[in-house]
């Protein structure tokens, strides 16, 4: 697995040409609303593979 | 027909007369536990044609004197319903006589595929006419197989060969022993690989979740098989140690829309092996059954 077929794969997921460009300031506040993490997490019970590491 | 919308379709209808037989074959304790079908060959023995009847099939129709055998799987559903998949089918010739040998690899993949308790393996044999149509000779009706008797014993009966590889030799691991350190002797195995998006320069203010995740990559080699069989199956390439089942990979990125970043969440296919094998190249793929 390389870093160029992570990044190409969710370039394709995301249907992008390019790594959008976003800095500090547009993610500070942002808060990952509880259905979107629920979304997530259901998504990694699904793929049962081993947990991710998380923060 | 007398619809106005469809011109009419004229057809005609010929005759194939194809002879059919059924074979059964018991299959309980025939593929040893943890190995892998290689391939598998049903062998059925074509009796000799009398003289006479040649003789009587040239003056009647000199041009053809073959006829095609087809191999069907035939499962039986739960529901009672039957379905046939099309295996093996050759041209014989009436002036040959012995042994033939299909390849019903296929048919024994779907049977693997199927619940417990499984039904016996059923192959249906047809002998059909080389072509159809006005000229197609009859030289099928001369082509006969020893067919199966209730004990099994009978001489030329037909015989199902199982190739297999013994697994705890030609197989993989599972992971990897943490503390061994991979050489050119390990043997094939899953090895833990953490990706780390963090250290990811396009990843920053991108990707929220995960900060990294455990790959996992296949390492190691896998053993060849014997000589006999490689000689058998010269496209097949050697073993290698590969993935065989992967997983995908959540993750949560920020996605700007009207001057707004907001929170999404996209999954990333084949990211995380599950699982590692030892696999030829050009191996067939088995099919998968159809419910």
């Amino acid at each position: 697995m390389t870093e160029e077929q992570i990044l190409g794969s969710l370039l394709q997921q995301l249907h992008l040409r390019e790594v959008p460009v976003l800095d500090k300031g547009d993610v500070e506040e942002l808060v990952i609303p509880a259905p979107v993490r629920a979304q997530y997490v259901a998504l990694l019970k699904r793929s049962h593979g081993a947990p991710s590491r998380g923060k | 027909r007398f619809s106005q919308n469809f011109r009419e379709v004229a057809g005609r209808f010929l005759v194939s007369e194809a002879s059919t037989h059924l074979l059964v074959f018991r299959m309980e304790q025939r593929l040893p536990p943890n190995s892998e079908l290689v391939q598998a060959v049903l062998r059925l023995f074509q009796e000799p044609v009398p003289k006479a009847a040649l003789r009587r099939h040239e003056l009647l129709s000199p041009r053809s004197d073959r006829a095609r055998v087809t191999i069907q799987w035939l499962h039986v559903r739960e529901d009672g319903s039957n379905r046939t998949s099309l295996i093996d089918s050759r041209l014989v010739s009436i002036h040959e006589s012995g042994w033939k040998a299909f390849d019903v690899t296929e048919a024994v993949n779907f049977w693997q595929q199927l619940s417990r308790p499984r039904q016996p393996l059923l192959l249906q044999v047809w002998v059909q006419r080389e072509h159809l149509g006005p000229l197609a000779s009859s030289a099928h009706k001369l082509v006969h197989f020893t067919t199966q008797g209730p004990s099994g014993a009978r001489q030329g009966e037909p015989q199902l060969e199982l190739h297999t590889l013994d697994l705890r030799d030609y197989g993989a691991q599972d992971n990897c022993d943490p503390e061994a350190p991979v050489t050119q002797g390990t043997r094939c195995c899953r090895q833990e690989m953490y990706i780390d998006l963090q250290g990811m320069k396009w990843a920053e203010n991108w990707v929220l979740e995960p900060p990294g995740f455990l790959a996992y990559e296949c390492v190691g080699t896998c053993q060849q098989p014997p000589e006999t069989l490689t000689f058998k199956w010269p496209f097949l390439g050697p073993r290698q140690c590969v993935a065989s089942e992967t997983t995908s990979l959540p993750l949560i990125v920020s996605v700007k829309e009207g001057g707004k970043a907001r929170a999404q969440v996209v999954s990333l296919p084949n990211m995380r092996v599950q699982k590692c094998s030892c696999a030829s190249d050009g191996a067939p793929v088995p099919r998968k059954l159809e419910p």
